[in-house]
């Protein structure tokens, strides 16, 4: 399989993905990759304040007026950290409602690997599931699903490591757009999206920077 | 205006260092890089085709037009389990799968197809079958007038449909006027000895496990010792 996560300059996010299918599959069989929800999954929704804001060390973000910070609890903290490149600490603040910031959060999702196992968990539309109602920042809700000991790979079973059962790798993109009362965009973060349980998954990404990465392996 | 992004894949699966080698490794690695590029480079670039015309300015291609150009690259590109290079279902035929969907909207976002044979880039197919059904899904469905001069009818057209499977698909690709190849052009002797090395994998090892006298649990879809594309 095959596929491509796009974010355009008006803000919107578009997911496709090709493929053969499974080696040796049967004649008629139809794979995730065509299916709604389970290879493939994008939608935009609007949330109060910006639950999902990074703060470096704890400091607070500017944008926020200030309200009781909702401390992470130490695991999803690590959970987090482990999966971010630097050590973000996401501490959400209570937003005060009257005159608070409003967030757009658009995600779109590329899936592949064994597509009966991503059909089972509805892999794609859980990862956005994971993000909009947990308010969960998008990478950590992909690794949820498809990275080690994710939903995918939880799915398995008994039967993980035999005949691919759980295997897979998932990609994506994420906008956020915070506006203030009045409607005027204060901040936009986009970010790339990528883990994966199995031996490897062949990837390449722009950094906003413009610099092109191709990965294979963990640390390749 | 935000900045345009893109992430591409070509596949997960039981990849190893060992099982790729040092060439293969360098091959994916090159074309990946070229496809994320030339993309890139795709979808920050206003499209020449308005300059030409003065009434409109020139505009930078969408998110649909950008993850679709990038997908037909990959489709083209034999190293990948997708339209040349694509896998072999247990009777030795190709059967191509491609999807769409966006994140702004509420009208249909998502179309897939599958059950495909003769679709050059089957993610262009997903594309116009996005693009004409919202048309028609909102009442402004163009007429599809271009018999296919097959002796039938034309289908009125994607209508609002999600998911469109095999004859139908491939007739309303040929009234989009999709490029139609042979399903010989899909083939590359590396997946049809894939295909073949792994059924008889599974028939030596089922003969075996009948032989001890125990259930089989072989497939010939996946193996420990070799990545097998699993879609």
């Amino acid at each position: 399989t095959v596929g491509a996560v796009a974010l355009d300059v008006e803000g919107v996010i578009c997911v496709a993905t090709s493929t053969g299918g499974m080696t040796n599959k049967l004649t008629g069989r139809i794979g995730d990759t065509p299916v709604v929800g389970a290879g493939f999954w994008a939608e935009e929704w609007t949330e109060e304040g910006d639950p999902t804001s990074p703060h470096k060390n704890g400091s607070r973000n500017p944008l926020y007026s200030p309200g009781p910070a909702v401390v992470l609890s130490d695991a999803l903290k690590r959970l987090i950290a482990d999966c971010l490149p630097s050590p973000f600490l996401y501490t959400p603040t209570l937003q005060d409602s009257s005159g608070g910031l409003t967030t757009t959060r658009s995600i779109g999702v590329s899936g592949t690997g064994n597509g009966d196992s991503f059909f089972r968990v509805s892999a794609a539309r859980t990862v956005g599931a994971i993000a909009r109602y947990s308010s969960l920042p998008s990478v950590v809700a992909l690794t949820k699903v498809a990275g080690p000991s994710g939903e995918l790979q939880k799915s398995a079973d008994d039967r993980w490591g035999k005949a691919g059962e759980g295997e897979g790798g998932i990609i994506g993109l994420e906008l956020v757009v915070v506006r203030d009362a009045s409607g005027n965009v204060v901040e936009t973060r986009s970010d790339i999206l990528q883990d994966y349980n199995c031996g490897g998954m062949f990837r390449a990404w722009i950094d906003e920077e413009g610099v092109a990465y191709a990965r294979i392996f963990r640390k390749d | 205006q935000v900045q345009p992004r893109l992430i591409i894949h070509g596949g997960a699966g039981n990849i190893t260092p060992a099982s790729l080698g040092p060439e293969r490794y360098v091959a994916y690695r090159s074309s990946l890089l070229t496809i994320v590029s030339k993309a890139h480079t795709y979808l920050t670039t206003p499209t020449q085709s308005n300059y030409n015309s003065p009434s409109s300015s020139s505009k930078l291609p969408s998110a649909l037009e950008a993850a679709t150009y990038a997908v037909t690259l990959l489709e083209d590109n034999p190293l990948f389990n997708s339209g040349h290079g694509a896998v072999f279902t247990r009777d030795g035929i190709n059967e191509l799968e491609a999807s769409v969907m966006v994140s702004r909207g509420q009208a249909k976002r998502g179309v897939g197809v599958t059950g495909l044979r003769h679709v050059r880039n089957p993610i262009l197919l997903a594309k116009k079958v996005l693009e004409h059904g919202k048309d028609d899904l909102l009442g402004r469905g163009k007429k599809l007038d271009n018999n296919t001069g097959d002796g039938e009818p034309d289908v009125p057209s994607a209508q609002g449909h999600t998911l469109i499977h095999g004859p139908t698909a491939e007739k309303l690709a040929r009234q989009y006027g999709l490029e139609m190849v042979d399903p010989s052009y899909f083939f590359t002797q590396k997946r049809w000895d894939e295909h073949v090395r792994a059924l008889e994998r599974e028939k030596r090892e089922q003969q075996d496990l009948l032989g001890a006298g125990t259930a089989s649990g072989v497939s010939a879809t996946w193996s420990k010792d070799e990545y097998l594309p699993q879609g």
